[in-house]
C-alpha cells in the first residue's frame, strides 16, 4: 500500500493473507475467498491465513489457517505464459473454496458482495478502502497490515499513466468495463496487495458496512493509479459458482 | 387276645387270700360285643364302703361297682351273687387287700362272657342317620329310597350334585322343592355360561325357606354361591336374606346347598340368566374413543386415538392410537397403555449458535435458537423459535423441521479504519 498507514486486522477482518505468492483475498463467507485470477495463476493450493495483522512467520501460528478445497478462476481469464509481460487483466477474478468453514469473530468476518442495483456502481470521486501486506514506498513487503483510502477515478486516468516496464508496449494494455480505476498521487495499491478488497460502504444503510466493489488487480506504476476488478460485473458468476459447488451442509 | 369268656379268681381262692395284695385283671372281648360279668362267690373282709379289702369293677376309667363282705345268692336257683352288664368290650377288675385280716376270708370267684350289644339302641348317640340294623357282634346303617350311604357308613344323604346348567336362562331349586329338602345332604350345582356372559341370580324372598341360623349366627343348613372371585352367602332363614339380584361378574357360578340331619324346611328356588359382560367406559386422558358408546360389552373393540401431541409408547415403538377389547372378565385389554405427551428429545445443536436447554422436551415446549452475535445472525428472521410438535419434531413456523442457520454478518469491521492520510 502506497501512501497508507498501519491498520489493524479488526479494520479489515475480511483480509485474507496469501503467503506465496504474497497476495490478498477477501473473505466473502464461511467457505469462499474472493481474489484476483492472476494470484492463482501459478498455484492450485494457496497457503492462506485470516485473523492476523502481522504476517511474521512465528505469528502466523496464531492465525486461522485456511485450506483450499478447490480454485475457480474466471473462465474468461486468459492464461499467459509470462506474467511479466501480461497486458490483459480483463476478468481478473477468482474464487477459492475452502475445505472447512471459517470461524468468525472480531478479527475474522466476511465482506459483503455488491448488490446488482445501480446504487452499487462506483463513480469517480467515490472513496474506497484498500489494504494489504504489499509493497510500500520503502519496502518490498511489509510485516504488518496497512490500509489506505483512495478515490475512484476515470479509467482514462489509468490509461494515461506512463508505463515503467520497457518490455511492454503501453498501447497493448487492455482496459474494459470490468475494471475500476482508482487512486491519487502517492496513494495506491502495489505488488503484494493483489486480490485484496477495494471496499466501499453499502449505500443507504443505517449501520455502516462494507462491500467489495473491486479487487486489487494491476497498475502501471505503484503510487499513481491502480486498476481494480469491478466485482459487480461478476456477482452472478460468483453466486452461481458458489451455489453449484456448495456441498451438503455440515450443520 | 380278646376272648369270648373267662374266669377270675382272687389269689389263693378257695383258700384265704393274703394280706397286702393288689391284683387287677384286664378283660377284653371282641369288638361289637359287650361284657357280662357275674360273681358266684364273694367273701371279702367287710368294711364301710369296702375301704379295707374290695374287688372293684372299672369300665372306661369309671368305677362301676365295688364289692366286699360275704354275699349270697338272692335266688335259690341261681349261683349268681352279683352281676354286671357293660355295652363295651373292655373291663378292668381290681382286687385289693390290706395288711390286717384278723379273720380268714376266701376272696371271690367271678366269670365273664361276651354278650351281644344292640348298637342301635344301647347308646345315647344314634349311630346311623336313618336306619340302624343290629347283628351279633356289630351293626350296619341303611338308607331310605333315593338316599345313599355316605362313605362314613353312618350317614345317608341325597345324591343331588352334579347338575351343570349351561342355558342362558334357567331355574334351579332344592331337592323336593317346595316339599322339605333332604337332610344331611350336600348339593353342588354349576352354572356354566359361555364366555362373555355373567351369571345373574334372582331370588324371590318368599322362595327361600332354610333352617334358620343358631344363636351364634351359624347356618345349620345353608345356600352358598361362589364365582371366580367372590362368594355370596352362606344364606339361611325364612325369606332370602341376601340381595334379590346377584350379579356375579363371572360366567360360571357354583351353588352349594348343605343340610344337616335336623330341621328340614321347604327349601329354595332361584332363577338365573346370562347377562353380557360389560366393560365400563374408562376415562382415558388425552384420547378419544371410537366408536363412542354408552355401554360396551364383551368383544367390543374400541380404537383409542391420542389427541394431537400425545402418543402411546410400547417398548421402543410409538403410535398415535391403540386398540382395546372388552374382555370376558369385564376388563379392557391394553388397559396399561396411556397417551402421553410426545417427546421431542433434546434439540439439535447448530453451528455458530446455541439453543437453550428446555426443562422438558414434550409436546408444546418452546425453545429458542440464537446465533453468536454480532459475528453471526440468523438467516431467517424470527427463525429461532421452535416448538415441540405433535410429530415429535421441533418445528419452526417458517422453516418447519429445518434447523436455523447462523450465517456470518458481512462488511462490519470491529473497528473502523481511521484514515489519517491527507
Amino acid at each position: 500500500i502506497f501512501g497508507g498507514q498501519p491498520a489493524k486486522i479488526e479494520n479489515f477482518p475480511w483480509q485474507v493473507f496469501f503467503n506465496h505468492p504474497r497476495a490478498s483475498g477477501a473473505l466473502i463467507n464461511e467457505y469462499w475467498v474472493l481474489t484476483a485470477a492472476h494470484v492463482l495463476e501459478k498455484i492450485s493450493d494457496p497457503l492462506m491465513y485470516v485473523g492476523t495483522m502481522s504476517v511474521r512467520t512465528t505469528l502466523l501460528e496464531n492465525a486461522q489457517r485456511l485450506y483450499s478445497k478447490r480454485v475457480f478462476i474466471h473462465p474468461s481469464w486468459k492464461k499467459e505464459d509470462d506474467p511479466n509481460t501480461r497486458t490483459n487483466f480483463d476478468n481478473d477474478i477468482a474464487l477459492v473454496q475452502l475445505k472447512d468453514p471459517v470461524k468468525m469473530g472480531p478479527k475474522v468476518s466476511p465482506i459483503c458482495l455488491p448488490g446488482t442495483s445501480s446504487e452499487y456502481n462506483v463513480s469517480p470521486g467515490d472513496m474506497g478502502l484498500i489494504s494489504g501486506w504489499g509493497s510500500t514506498e520503502k519496502k518490498v513487503f511489509v510485516i504488518n497490515l496497512r490500509g489506505a483510502k483512495v478515490p475512484v477515478t476515470s479509467l482514462e486516468t489509468c490509461k494515461q499513466v506512463k508505463e515503467e516496464n520497457p518490455t511492454v508496449r503501453p498501447e497493448d494494455y487492455v482496459f474494459t468495463d470490468n475494471m475500476i480505476c482508482a487512486g491519487e498521487k502517492g496513494v495506491d495499491s502495489c505488488h503484494g496487495d493483489s486480490g485484496g478488497a477495494f471496499a466501499f460502504q453499502v449505500p443507504n444503510v443505517t449501520v455502516p458496512k462494507f462491500y467489495v466493489a473491486g479487487l486489487v488487480s494491476w497498475g502501471k506504476r505503484c503510487g499513481t493509479y491502480g486498476v481494480y476488478t469491478k466485482v459487480k460485473n461478476y456477482v452472478d458468476w460468483i453466486l452461481k459458482t458458489m451455489q453449484e459447488n456448495s456441498g451438503p451442509r455440515k450443520d | 387276645e380278646p376272648t369270648m369268656h373267662g374266669e377270675i379268681l382272687s389269689p389263693n381262692y378257695p383258700q384265704a387270700y393274703p394280706n397286702d395284695v393288689v391284683k387287677s385283671w384286664d378283660i377284653e372281648v371282641p369288638e361289637g360285643f359287650g361284657i357280662h360279668l357275674y360273681f358266684t362267690h364273694v367273701d371279702i373282709e367287710p368294711s364301710e364302703s369296702c375301704a379295707y379289702d374290695s374287688v372293684q369293677i372299672i369300665s372306661g376309667g369309671i368305677e362301676e361297682g365295688r364289692l366286699c363282705g360275704q354275699k349270697t345268692s338272692k335266688s335259690p336257683n341261681s349261683p349268681i351273687i352279683e352281676e354286671f352288664q357293660f355295652p363295651y368290650n373292655k373291663l378292668q377288675v381290681v382286687f385289693t387287700s390290706d395288711f390286717s385280716n384278723e379273720e380268714r376270708f376266701t376272696g371271690f370267684a367271678a366269670y365273664y362272657t361276651a354278650i351281644d350289644i344292640n348298637e342301635c339302641t344301647d347308646f345315647t348317640d344314634v349311630p346311623c342317620s336313618h336306619f340302624c340294623n343290629n347283628f351279633i357282634g356289630g351293626y350296619f346303617c341303611s338308607c331310605p329310597p333315593e338316599y345313599f350311604l355316605h362313605d362314613d357308613m353312618r350317614n345317608c344323604g341325597v345324591n343331588c350334585s352334579g347338575d351343570v346348567f349351561t342355558a342362558l336362562i334357567g331355574e334351579i331349586s332344592s331337592p323336593n322343592y317346595p316339599n322339605p329338602y333332604p337332610e344331611n345332604s350336600r348339593c353342588e350345582y354349576q352354572i356354566q355360561l359361555q364366555e362373555g356372559f355373567q351369571v345373574v341370580v334372582t331370588m324371590q324372598r318368599e322362595d327361600f325357606d332354610v333352617e334358620p341360623a343358631d344363636s351364634e349366627g351359624n347356618c345349620p343348613d345353608s345356600l352358598t354361591f361362589a364365582s371366580k372371585n367372590q362368594q355370596f352367602g352362606p344364606y339361611c332363614g325364612n325369606g332370602f336374606p341376601g340381595p334379590l339380584t346377584i350379579r356375579t361378574q363371572s360366567n360360571t357360578l357354583g351353588i352349594v346347598f348343605q343340610t344337616d340331619l335336623m330341621g328340614q324346611k321347604k327349601g329354595w328356588k332361584l332363577r338365573y340368566h346370562g347377562d353380557p359382560i360389560s366393560c365400563a367406559k374408562k376415562i382415558t386422558a388425552n384420547s378419544t374413543w371410537e366408536p363412542d358408546k354408552a355401554k360396551y360389552v364383551f368383544k367390543d373393540v374400541v380404537k383409542i386415538t391420542c389427541v394431537d401431541g400425545f402418543e402411546v409408547v410400547e417398548g421402543h415403538v410409538s403410535s398415535t392410537s391403540y386398540y382395546s377389547t372388552c374382555q370376558s372378565d369385564g376388563q379392557w385389554s391394553n388397559s396399561g397403555l396411556k397417551c402421553q405427551p410426545v417427546y421431542c428429545g433434546i434439540p439439535d445443536p447448530i453451528a455458530n449458535g446455541k439453543v437453550e436447554e428446555p426443562e422438558n422436551s414434550v409436546f408444546g415446549t418452546v425453545v429458542h435458537y440464537t446465533c453468536e452475535e454480532p459475528y453471526y445472525y440468523m438467516e431467517h428472521e424470527e427463525g429461532g423459535e421452535y416448538r415441540c410438535a405433535a410429530n415429535g419434531r421441533w418445528v419452526n413456523d417458517q422453516l418447519g423441521i429445518e434447523l436455523p442457520r447462523c450465517i456470518p454478518a458481512c462488511g462490519v469491521p470491529t473497528e473502523p479504519f481511521q484514515v489519517h492520510q491527507r
